[in-house]
């Protein structure tokens, strides 16, 4: 474990907090892409498989039971609780088209053709571009809450992280893993542009308009 | 420098 791996974790910890709270808190989910938040439930579901077969530490045990149960949370928020307030006009991306090419993907570029490792890949391709729907409805409403906002930042932030975490491992531990780098490095690029709207933006007070 | 096999993160 290092500095930027314990923030990135925590960052992505804290994105999870603030979505549940604004949903929670504002007993709705306008402005939240439905379709994003299955993604990552598939994705966690699809990674921590291994919390059957492998023992880390009590730390990664907690807290993939952590991401895990917080995103079928989300997901039963979004679709039971709060379906009245779910944007379903405009939450429209087709996640099909996301999830078949994480599919082939995995299947063609893996590290082992095993069940657990190429659900792994699959989870990494697909978490790369999991956020894609939820940019995509605020490309189409135009704006964000800026608690979206925050929870977007945070989000971006963790696989950024992450990525100084895989420099200090490639130096400092002999270490890498170069499909969760350069899915990494795509995930985080994704975010680049709402970053630039978040700095400039956000963090002055105004709201997260998109230039329509 | 050797690729790992083991997935030790989140």
């Amino acid at each position: 474990m290092n500095i930027f791996r314990l923030f990135g974790d925590l960052s992505h910890l804290l994105a999870i907090i603030i979505l549940l709270l604004k949903i929670w808190k504002t007993r709705s989910c306008a402005g939240i892409s439905g379709k994003s938040q299955i993604l990552f439930a598939i994705v966690y579901t699809s990674r921590y498989l291994d919390l059957m077969t492998t023992y880390i530490s009590a730390y990664n045990t907690f807290m993939k039971i952590v991401f895990v149960a917080t995103s079928y949370a989300t997901v039963f928020l979004m679709y039971m609780k709060f379906k009245a307030t779910y944007d379903r006009n405009h939450d429209t991306f087709r996640i099909e088209f996301l999830i078949v090419p994480a599919v082939i993907l995995a299947l063609v570029i893996n590290q082992e053709f095993t069940v657990l490792e190429v659900l792994w890949t699959f989870s990494i391709y697909l978490e790369s571009v999991a956020i894609l729907p939820q940019l995509f409805l605020v490309s189409k409403t135009g704006e964000a809450e800026s608690i979206t906002s925050h929870y977007l930042f945070a989000l971006g932030s963790y696989r950024a992280l992450y990525l100084l975490n895989w420099v200090y491992r490639y130096y400092a531990e002999d270490h890498y893993d170069l499909i969760a780098i350069v899915a990494g490095l795509v995930q985080t690029v994704l975010y680049c542009d709402f970053f630039y709207l978040y700095i400039t933006k956000v963090l002055k007070g105004k709201k997260l308009q998109l230039p329509a | 420098i050797e690729q790992s096999n083991m997935h030790d993160e989140l």
